[in-house]
């Protein structure tokens, strides 16, 4: 699991979301990921108890962005002790919506033949970055002037030597897209946009000085509580 | 020419930020 290479989406390593001991031997390992566009929960289901387990299903809490299952959990055979099932759950965006405390909280629910297990996880949100958040460049300019500075956050990316181009063309694989780009006295800047699922548009600056190892990023938005989660998203994918 | 002031836009909003 995952991709280091440019122009691919940042995908993270599966991490134990519930423990066997929490969920009478069930084990779930899991992580996210976003292909041309389809949303997908990758999971790991473990039966780490001595009897058969059977008759799974999963369901979402209402969450900051409407993600829910797009089909049911399907595990085809029952899964006997010690074995494990691999499967991609697709997710979509139109559940129900709770502003959830982190935003990017997901709390879930499944079901085996033995009981019903909870667990809460994170998602990155560049899963939620669409195919088609490239901003026109006049927009751009006109939201960027229009979306006031108190709206402006910034964040320090340490520890990236790459170049203008390896940094845009890694950041685009994860839909976040190069919409101008500017040398300033030795300083690389990249104007870029992205769009999440709910249509909300998030404005950034990346600026690269060469022979520095560590990015500037500033993020205008007009929701500004998602900004901390973008430049996570940012972080993930230029070091993945 | 459109597109020529897009980009004198984008280089005065880069030059702006360097030098506020």
């Amino acid at each position: 699991v995952g991709s280091g290479r440019l122009g691919q989406p940042a995908v993270a390593p599966r991490t134990v979301w519930l423990p066997a001991m929490k969920a009478k031997g069930l084990e779930i390992s899991g992580t996210f990921s976003r292909q041309v566009g389809t949303i997908s929960m990758d999971l790991l289901l473990t039966n780490k108890a001595l009897q058969v387990m059977s008759d799974f299903a999963i369901q979402f809490n209402r969450n900051s962005f409407g993600l829910a299952p797009a089909a049911p959990l399907q595990i085809h055979a029952p899964l006997a002790p010690n074995q494990t099932v691999e499967i991609s759950l697709p997710l979509n965006t139109v559940g129900s919506v709770m502003k959830m405390e982190p935003l990017n909280n997901l709390q879930v629910a499944v079901k085996n033949n033995i009981d019903v297990f909870y667990f809460s996880t994170l998602y990155p949100l560049h899963i939620l970055f669409v195919e088609d958040g490239k901003m026109e460049r006049q927009m751009f300019l006109a939201t960027w002037k229009d979306i006031p500075n108190e709206n402006e956050a910034q964040f320090q990316i340490k520890e990236c030597p790459l170049s203008a181009d390896a940094v845009s063309s890694k950041l685009q694989g994860s839909n976040i897209f190069t919409v101008a780009k500017r040398n300033v006295e030795g300083q690389d800047m990249l104007y870029q946009s992205l769009k999440l699922t709910n249509g909300i548009w998030v404005l950034a600056e990346l600026r690269i000085q060469p022979g520095s190892p560590g990015l500037m990023l500033s993020v205008k938005c007009r929701a500004p509580e998602v900004s901390p989660y973008v430049y996570q998203a940012y972080e993930t994918i230029v070091k993945n | 020419e459109m597109d020529d002031g897009l980009e004198e836009a984008f280089s005065r909003l880069a030059q702006s930020r360097t030098n506020p």
